[in-house]
């Protein structure tokens, strides 16, 4: 159908995966729960350090869009880092071990992690 | 986010998820897609949470985000989550978290929480039914018996309904989108529909890792916000994931 919502016939013989619709296959890593909180995710972080500040980028970038004093991402960075610290092990101290190795600040790697809670509205 | 739990005539049971997210947080109009999507596929990976070098869940995640939305406890249960919107939503329980009431949990925490240490299919349902939340949710979850499959409609403090296999009557899969099942979809939303006729097209006879596949790659269930496809199944220990796009034409969600 060439009109919204593009409904198509079910869909045949598409697996394994390939076409225009498959991007690629998702990597897998290793987390080792008898590691500290803090350096389990060090690893994964370290390889996707460019992808993951780079998104936190669009989010900021958004964000500045519909304030752009950018006080939103202050607030952020001020107000949701000490909240880090409310959440319940070992949440809390994975995500300041995130932002050691990823260089994000802490708050933007706690609204990283709310976001699905944000938008439930 | 569409999920389902399906049973074959075998028994065996299959849970896959498209994972969809990102509306309205920004266009990218050169490559006509949404740039949350964009960015989060390259963030895309499969973990193996290991103790004492055995392996304890597996799950699909984004780099930096410790929560969890899809995973596989092996030959044990299988679950996923997807977003439920309501005038009641996170933000609400965000509030209340910032303000010092701390006795709910965050949702994709709980997801983890109960991936890392219910032992039983019976014992992560009451968990996922149970537990005061800081936003609402539906969890699909999967088990590893004939008729373990159900989905928990979740509001902050109370599960509202647990929708679940009744193969005796006919019902050999449930799938959840981001409405209630006693709800119509928002009319501009409907993927509800488009899935179940290809579910109900397919057959329980011939339902498998490969056609579940076919689902969800047939438009809208597919769509411009869809990040990955995940699949499961629990008596092998199957768990798939692929990175997906929608090319035009395509629906934006």
């Amino acid at each position: 159908q060439f009109v919204p919502p593009y409904t198509e016939d079910c869909r045949r013989g598409t697996y394994p995966p390939s076409g225009p619709t498959f991007k690629g296959i998702v990597p897998w890593y290793k987390i080792n729960l008898d590691l500290a909180p803090r350096v389990r995710w060090n690893q994964l972080i370290n390889d996707k350090k460019v992808e993951l500040t780079s998104l936190i980028q669009v989010i900021k970038n958004l964000a500045n869009d519909f304030f752009p004093s950018g006080k939103l991402i202050e607030i952020v960075d001020k107000s949701l880092a000490p909240l880090v610290d409310t959440l319940p092990s070992p949440f809390n101290e994975e995500l300041k071990g995130i932002a050691d190795v990823s260089g994000v600040p802490l708050g933007e790697v706690m609204l990283f992690n709310i976001f699905y809670e944000v938008f439930t509205v | 986010c569409t999920s389902l739990v399906a049973e074959d005539n075998a028994g065996r049971l299959y849970h896959a998820r498209n994972l969809d997210f990102g509306l309205f947080l920004g266009w990218d109009v050169k490559n006509e897609s949404w740039k949350i999507p964009e960015y989060l596929r390259p963030l895309t990976v499969n973990l193996n949470f290991q103790r004492n070098n055995k392996t304890v869940f597996k799950s699909t995640n984004f780099a930096g985000y410790v929560g969890m939305l899809t995973g596989m406890r092996p030959g044990t249960f299988t679950l996923t989550m997807n977003e439920r919107f309501s005038i009641d939503g996170g933000y609400i329980g965000i509030i209340e978290w910032i303000l010092g009431k701390r006795d709910g949990i965050w949702m994709s925490f709980l997801t983890r929480s109960v991936l890392e240490n219910a032992t039983s299919y019976a014992q992560a349902k009451d968990q996922l039914a149970k537990t005061k939340m800081l936003a609402p949710a539906y969890y699909i979850l999967g088990g590893n018996q004939s008729g373990e499959g159900c989905v928990i409609t979740r509001s902050r403090t109370a599960a509202l309904d647990i929708w679940e296999l009744d193969i005796k009557h006919g019902i050999w899969y449930v799938l959840e989108t981001n409405y209630d099942r006693w709800k119509d979809p928002l009319f501009l939303d409907n993927r509800r529909i488009p899935a179940m006729k290809c579910m109900n097209q397919t057959t329980q006879a011939n339902i498998s890792v490969e056609t579940i596949y076919d689902v969800l790659s047939t438009k809208p269930v597919l769509n411009k916000l869809t990040t990955y496809t995940t699949l499961m199944e629990i008596s092998e220990g199957t768990f798939e994931s692929y990175l997906r796009d929608c090319p035009n034409p395509c629906m934006p969600w």
